[in-house]
């Protein structure tokens, strides 16, 4: 994509293409198409170059929106929820940022909400020993709830500064799992007069238009506070994540960038849409 | 849905007596949108609709008397060439044991699948042993303990300090000695970007001859599936797919380019996390979803 030379209708169509093919999906494209052309004929501007860098601009503003810094509680522990669909990387966040604390000197307690996907449990007290944090677990099998009930009581109990809690993935489509997770958070809400500080949607980069419908409906379930975006390392651009800030107005707030415990980066909307560009 | 939308694209253009090139351009153009948002790769789409443009103007729409219905059948009957019309059974040909490679991208489902396999198998009156060949995420080998046990099928695994080269030769002869005539290898997620793993399979895979590679893809995957797809067939010249998470609500337009780029067949549908929601992919069924 070189951009260079004059502005006519090839300039459009290539950023058109790479839109499509970036995930950014049919309508968003449309909307940047058209804001685009508006201002590159505001500007009256005459090279392809220029008109790359515009797009850029106007994609930066439009996943700027709320705050994209993690909140922390005024009075101990800041509770942080993983939530999401199926494999997205929910636990190894987690655990990224249990590292991510400790690095900072905080107290973290982690609690094994998924109590039903084989080794779950295990998967995360491999994360805890690796980061130096106190797990709560329960049986495997055992409510969910309650784990995190236990948690919230076990974190207040050793004066822990965070309590992440993990909990399974599940299908937006299940009512059932669905219910449960709503549970969970009203558990939490009663338990601390206030709902968890943050709730992190976790979203899979390599996703298509699904990340959409995957963030309307958790929100609708439980008051979700900003999305991760993981597997950004991946040849996917993670694109659908601006229809998601547009209509929904939920600050992206971290990227997963590979495996490793450090592989975890605030979001940065310049970072983001340069890599989109690549 | 498109097939409504296409419906009544075509009846809008029943009472004008001649259908022109120019109508079937805009109906054209709908299909395109739909694609597009159901994540087939664009790349796809465009020669999709081509070739629906070619049978859309031909006399078997102009002439017909319900244009509408003609072209619904039309663009399902070409999804179908798209996804290989019939079923296509997993190869379990040759000398026993027979292996099969589950592959793909991280958290895709290929150890949740590696069981589910292992069940389906075990229903038909095989015998197969799971491999636990992932040495690197935080208890992989126990997630495939617990889900063959789950099965009932034996789980061969060596911990994390072997390389995953290694433990699959040595299941090879475990499988020989205990007559396993199925052996499934269950492998670390990985990117068809990442030369080094992408080496490990490729070892895993001469260490074994498997008679079947089978690339793990989750049906919500947007439209980096081609590249995936490519990535893994080039280096490994895959022999099918399993597609995941189809209890979701994803279009799953990712499973019409798998076989347009590798002309490999989709041989099974992941429908749930449980050990029995798991079946032969029904082309059809596809189809039917991206229409809506
Ligand atoms: N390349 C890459 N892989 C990642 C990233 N984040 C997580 N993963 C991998 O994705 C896979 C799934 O991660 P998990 O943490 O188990 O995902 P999860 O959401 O907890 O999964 P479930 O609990 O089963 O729903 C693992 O192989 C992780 O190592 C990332 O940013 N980049
Ligand atoms: N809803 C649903 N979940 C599934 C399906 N297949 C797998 N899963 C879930 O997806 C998540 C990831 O599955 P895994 O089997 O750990 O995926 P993987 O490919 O082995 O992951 P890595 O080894 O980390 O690359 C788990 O929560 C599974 O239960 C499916 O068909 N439907
Ligand atoms: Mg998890
Ligand atoms: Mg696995």
């Amino acid at each position: 994509l070189t951009g260079r030379g004059t502005i006519d209708e090839e300039t459009y169509e290539e950023l058109e293409d790479m839109l499509i093919q970036a995930d950014v999906g049919v309508n968003t494209t449309m909307k940047l198409m058209t804001r685009l052309r508006e201002t590159v004929s505001e500007r009256r501007l005459e090279l392809g170059e220029d008109v790359s860098d515009v797009l850029k601009e106007i994609m930066i503003e439009m996943l700027s929106t709320g705050d994209h810094a993690l909140r922390s509680s005024p009075t101990p522990p800041t509770v942080v929820m993983m939530v999401g669909v199926n494999g997205t990387g929910k636990t190894t966040t987690l655990g990224k940022l249990a590292h991510r604390y400790q690095s900072e000197g905080k107290r973290v307690v982690v609690a094994a909400g998924d109590t039903f996907r084989a080794a779950a449990i295990e998967q995360l007290e491999i994360w805890a020993q690796r980061t130096g944090s106190h797990i709560i677990k329960h049986q495997a099998g055992s409510d969910p709830a309650a784990v995190i009930y236990d948690s919230l009581q076990a974190a207040k109990a050793r004066g822990a500064d965070v309590l992440l809690a993990d909990t399974a993935g599940r299908q937006h489509t299940k009512s059932n799992l669905m219910d449960e997770l709503n549970k969970i958070g009203r558990i939490v809400e009663r338990e601390r007069g206030r709902p968890a500080d943050e709730v992190l949607l976790v979203l899979d980069s390599t996703t298509g238009q699904n990340l959409v419908q995957q963030a309307k409906e958790f929100s609708r379930i439980i008051p979700v506070t900003g999305v991760v975006l993981t597997k950004i390392d991946s040849t996917a651009k993670g694109g659908a994540a601006l229809t998601l800030v547009e209509e929904l107005k939920i600050p992206i707030k971290l990227l997963g960038t590979g495996e490793k415990m450090d592989q975890l980066r605030p979001f940065d909307a310049l970072w983001f849409v340069d890599q989109l560009f690549e | 849905n498109l097939s409504d939308k296409l419906q009544t694209a075509f009846n809008r253009l029943r009472g004008k007596g001649k259908v022109t090139e120019q109508d079937v351009t805009e109906v054209l153009r709908e299909v395109r949108l739909a694609l597009l948002e159901a994540d087939v790769n664009y790349k796809v789409v465009k020669d999709f609709v081509a070739r629906l443009k070619e049978r859309a103007i031909g006399a078997e729409v102009m002439e017909n008397l319900n244009p509408g219905q003609q072209v619904v059948k039309i663009v399902f009957d070409e999804m179908m060439k798209l996804l290989g019309e019939t079923a296509v059974p997993i190869n379990l040909e040759g000398a026993s044991p027979h292996v099969v490679m589950l592959v793909g991208l991280q958290g895709a489902g290929k150890t949740t699948t590696a069981g589910k396999l292992a069940l389906h198998l075990k229903k038909r009156g095989r015998k197969p042993m799971l491999v636990a060949a992932d040495v690197y995420r935080p208890a992989a080998v126990k997630q495939l303990e617990v889900l063959g046990s789950q099965v009932g099928v034996p789980v061969f695994s060596q911990g994390t300090d072997i390389s995953p080269v290694q433990i699959a030769r040595n299941s090879y002869m475990e499988a020989v000695k205990n007559r396993n005539d199925v052996l499934i290898i269950d492998t670390a997620g990985r990117l068809q970007i990442n030369e080094e793993l992408m080496n490990e399979l490729q070892a895993i895979k001469a260490s074994t001859n498997p008679v079947e590679i089978l690339l793990v893809l989750n049906a919500m995957t947007g439209q980096a599936a081609v590249e995936v797809a490519e990535g893994f067939n080039e280096r490994l010249d895959v022999t099918g797919f399993i597609l995941t998470q189809l209890d979701s609500d994803a279009r799953g337009g990712a499973a019409l380019s798998l076989r347009a780029v590798t002309d490999r067949p989709i041989k099974f549908a992941g429908l749930g996390e449980k050990m029995d929601a798991f079946e032969p992919f029904h082309p059809d069924r596809l189809a039917g979803r991206i229409l809506g």
